[in-house]
């Protein structure tokens, strides 16, 4: 039941795709 | 009167001077020097041309340069402020600006609300947000069914959508971020206060050597 009490947002906030500290990776 | 700067200098099209950009955004000088050399290594992975096309930019990002995804293509189309489809030199430091830790908190908020307008109507509407929960599902390998799915979008709608006209304004967004403050966290990183130490600049001495 876990998933259901997820915010949306917060939920999308962990994509890859939002993660831009790869950029900086070497 | 213009200046016009005749510097041999082996710049890219879309090359802004340092201290302008250092002027409009939350980096020191230095910073945006550091930050054109990690520029000029994105924009030279795939075409060598100075400039950010959307597959540079995935394979920085996922190391995989045609791996689609719905938010890192919302974030391309945000620093593509011109949007002729490539992200040049002053798009990508005035965007990054936005996710300095000492830019703005308004800035950030504003910035998010933007990538989540998906159809750029002002507003995060319902279907905007199923659609971002069903990406990052997919992106993640998580199967929900769709009532699950439909009872997560429900709840953080009502909860957002404080006018209840089916929408979330700009307004109601920077009340729910107050209320949530975690969901603005991707919009800072930390590593643009080491930009610096990660990415030394050669500017002066590639001036230097160009003399």
């Amino acid at each position: 039941a876990a998933p259901v009490t997820m915010n949306a947002f917060e939920l999308i906030s962990t994509s890859q795709g939002l993660n831009l500290s790869s950029l900086f990776e070497k | 009167m213009g200046c016009f700067c005749s510097k041999n200098t082996r710049h890219t099209p879309g090359y802004e001077e340092p201290t302008v950009l250092a002027a409009e955004t939350p980096f020191t000088v230095s910073e945006v020097e550091a930050l054109y050399e990690l520029f000029k290594k994105l924009s030279s992975s795939i075409i060598d041309d100075g400039l950010i096309h959307k597959e540079e930019f995935q394979l920085a990002l996922f190391k995989n340069r045609n791996k689609r995804n719905l938010f890192a293509d919302r974030i391309f189309d945000l620093f593509d402020i011109k949007r002729n489809g490539v992200i040049e030199f002053g798009e990508f430091v005035r965007s990054l600006g936005v996710f300095h830790p000492n830019a703005p908190e308004a800035d950030k908020i504003g910035f998010a609300f933007r990538l989540y307008d998906l159809r750029h109507t002002g507003y995060i509407e319902r279907e905007e947000l199923k659609e971002m929960v069903l990406a990052l599902l997919q992106e993640s390998d998580l199967i929900l069914s769709d009532d699950i799915v439909e009872v997560i979008v429900d709840k953080t709608f009502n909860e957002a959508d404080t006018k209840g006209d089916g929408r979330i304004d700009q307004e109601e967004w920077k009340e729910f971020v107050s209320k949530n403050p975690s969901l603005i966290k991707n919009m800072t990183l930390p590593y643009l206060k080491d930009i610096t130490l990660a990415f030394p600049s050669f500017v002066v001495s590639a001036e230097v050597e160009d003399l």
